[in-house]
């Protein structure tokens, strides 16, 4: 050892390029590996806040894959089925789950070229006429629970209650890893001075707000029947009035929604059937000021799990939609489950639901529509107005 | 799928519901 340690020549080679990036590479995979780790550790802390407790079914569900089963799910049903197999598909369904094929707008079974298309199906003309009050149903469904909002809790069943804070994102808990985004006003349905009904009228919003004294005068195409024109005109009449009063209320500033003096807080919960028509429509006229998308969990709503998983809303994917209604504070939130992961809003393009990449862990990301109208300081809608819809996985 | 509202209003509104009710798109939930 001695002699080789003392009369091995030393030779000096130059070390190939090649090994010299390759240190490079494995030392930033390294770095890499450890800023992710220390990231998914931090996600477990939050998720932590979030566990779903209840009877031995809830840990059974808890333990699913719930969000890749939608999203497989999903994929499953959007692949074409066979011309001629649609017919008999589709009503095998509609039989199992109490679609009523009358109402539909398309009434070709065969024009639906898979499960997802049937399942988000559009109604004809009239089949839900919006009744002439301040409130109004947003979609087809059994209604859960209703009542008053005591002390921020929402009772989910008797004796059992969640937090308005938590449902909404007012708690110190989900306001982790906010990711403000600017909302596009490009990908928004209303421009700034101009917005489009449900019909299809394009009303100038001056004329809406009162500054002309006729703003039926500004309808720009109107229907084939002179009944159908007519009631349309009134409805337009009743909403100039309406964005007057909405454009005269202040933004609640940051949501919170305290409460004016002689208002209280109410709630309702509507539950979807798999055969019920899943597009959601405005329940009243009121402006959307903002959205928070809340990657979550996708367990299922249906009544029975209600009665057994504590916390569900606010467990599970939801998008909450905030704003300001005659009476102050309004808020509407599609809750995800797990056959409909996936939640669309119509003049919100860059939603996005139900993705692999969020991580369930009740944080979430806010996107204002305040450039959609200056004057409203937000996105109005009528009520009775499509707003989204739920999709299969 | 599940939507949930929570709005302010007066205190004398009233919802034109009963638990467990079925209701259709459009259909008055309160006064």
């Amino acid at each position: 050892l001695f002699s080789a340690w003392k009369d091995t020549k030393v030779k000096w080679t130059p070390i190939p390029v090649g090994l010299g990036i390759g240190f490079l590479c494995f030392l930033q995979y390294r770095r890499v590996v450890k800023r992710e780790r220390e990231r998914l550790d931090g996600d477990e802390v939050v998720r932590r806040k979030y566990v779903a407790s209840g009877p031995w079914q809830v840990h059974v569900a808890a333990a699913l894959p719930l969000r890749s089963m939608s999203r497989l799910w999903g994929a499953f049903n959007s692949i074409n089925i066979p011309e001629f197999l649609r017919p008999a598909g589709f009503k095998l369904y509609s039989w199992i789950f109490g679609c009523n094929l009358d109402e539909m707008k398309v009434k070709d079974l065969k024009a639906y070229p898979n499960l997802s298309a049937f399942f988000y199906r559009e109604l004809e003309e009239g089949a839900r006429p919006v009744a002439d009050a301040p409130l109004v149903s947003p979609s087809d469904g059994k209604v859960l629970h209703f009542g008053v909002v005591e002390e921020r809790n929402i009772e989910q069943i008797k004796g059992v209650t969640y937090s308005l804070d938590a449902l909404l994102g007012m708690d110190n808990n989900s306001t982790r890893a906010i990711e403000n985004v600017r909302f596009d006003p490009n990908t928004a349905a209303v421009e700034e001075e101009e917005f489009a009904n449900v019909n299809g009228i394009n009303y100038s919003l001056d004329d809406m707000l009162g500054s002309s004294d006729n703003a039926v005068k500004t309808v720009s195409s109107v229907g084939p029947d002179g009944l159908a024109r007519e009631a349309k005109d009134e409805r337009s009449n009743m909403e100039s009035e309406e964005l007057v009063r909405l454009a005269d209320i202040e933004p609640s500033g940051d949501l919170s929604h305290r409460t004016k003096p002689g208002n209280s807080l109410f709630f309702a919960v509507i539950y979807l059937a798999p055969g019920d028509y899943h597009r959601f429509h405005s329940p009243a006229d009121w402006v959307v000021q903002m959205r928070r998308h809340f990657a979550g969990e996708l367990f299922s709503v249906s009544p029975y799990f209600v009665k057994l998983l504590e916390n569900l809303f606010v467990l599970n994917e939801r998008v909450v939609l905030m704003g300001k209604w005659r009476h102050g504070f309004f808020s509407m939130i599609p809750v995800g489950a797990t056959n409909v992961g996936s939640i669309k809003i119509n003049f919100d393009e860059a939603l996005r639901t139900n993705r692999k990449e969020d991580l369930a862990t009740g944080t979430y990301t806010e996107v204002s529509y305040k450039s959609a109208s200056k004057r409203l300081g937000g996105k109005p809608v009528c009520r009775g107005e499509e707003v989204g819809g739920f999709y299969l996985g | 799928s599940t939507v949930v509202l929570v709005f302010e209003a007066p205190s004398n509104f009233k919802f034109t519901l009963e638990q467990g009710q079925k209701v259709k798109m459009g259909q008055a939930i309160g006064t």
